[in-house]
């Protein structure tokens, strides 16, 4: 609703790349990172599996939700759902897909 | 695949949009 003033610049908000790219098994254990961009736990838990997933279509819905076995599937569809208002991610071949914004 | 392009194309704006 906002309407945005141009010619501000872009402070974009730094997106801090973990660096344990290689570590895809783990669960999240809190931490600082977790807090990044004022999302919470379980939004930048699902962004943050989007963003590592560099296929073309993105990471599916199933997918997601076999990665954070434990996490409420409406929690998911939620953080989903806010993640793309935000423009953080989109949906890709359909809507079960999902990539992120800011992977290439 | 254009529906993506599409999809994509809207998400940065959103992004774009909350970040100025």
């Amino acid at each position: 609703n906002a309407q945005s003033t141009p010619g501000g610049g872009g402070t974009s908000v730094a997106l801090s790349t973990p660096a344990r790219a290689g570590n895809t098994g783990g669960s999240f254990t809190g931490g600082v990172d977790a807090q990044t961009n004022g999302l919470t736990p379980h939004q930048n838990q699902v962004l943050f599996l989007i963003k590592s997933c560099k296929g073309s279509e993105g990471m599916g819905f199933e997918e997601l939700k076999a990665r954070l076995q434990g996490m409420n599937v409406n929690t998911i569809k939620q953080a989903l759902d806010f993640l793309s208002n935000e423009g953080h991610i989109y949906s890709t071949v359909d809507d079960d897909h999902y990539k992120s914004t800011d992977g290439d | 695949l254009e529906r993506i392009q599409r999809n994509k194309a809207a998400a940065l704006q959103k992004l774009a949009a909350r970040h100025v």
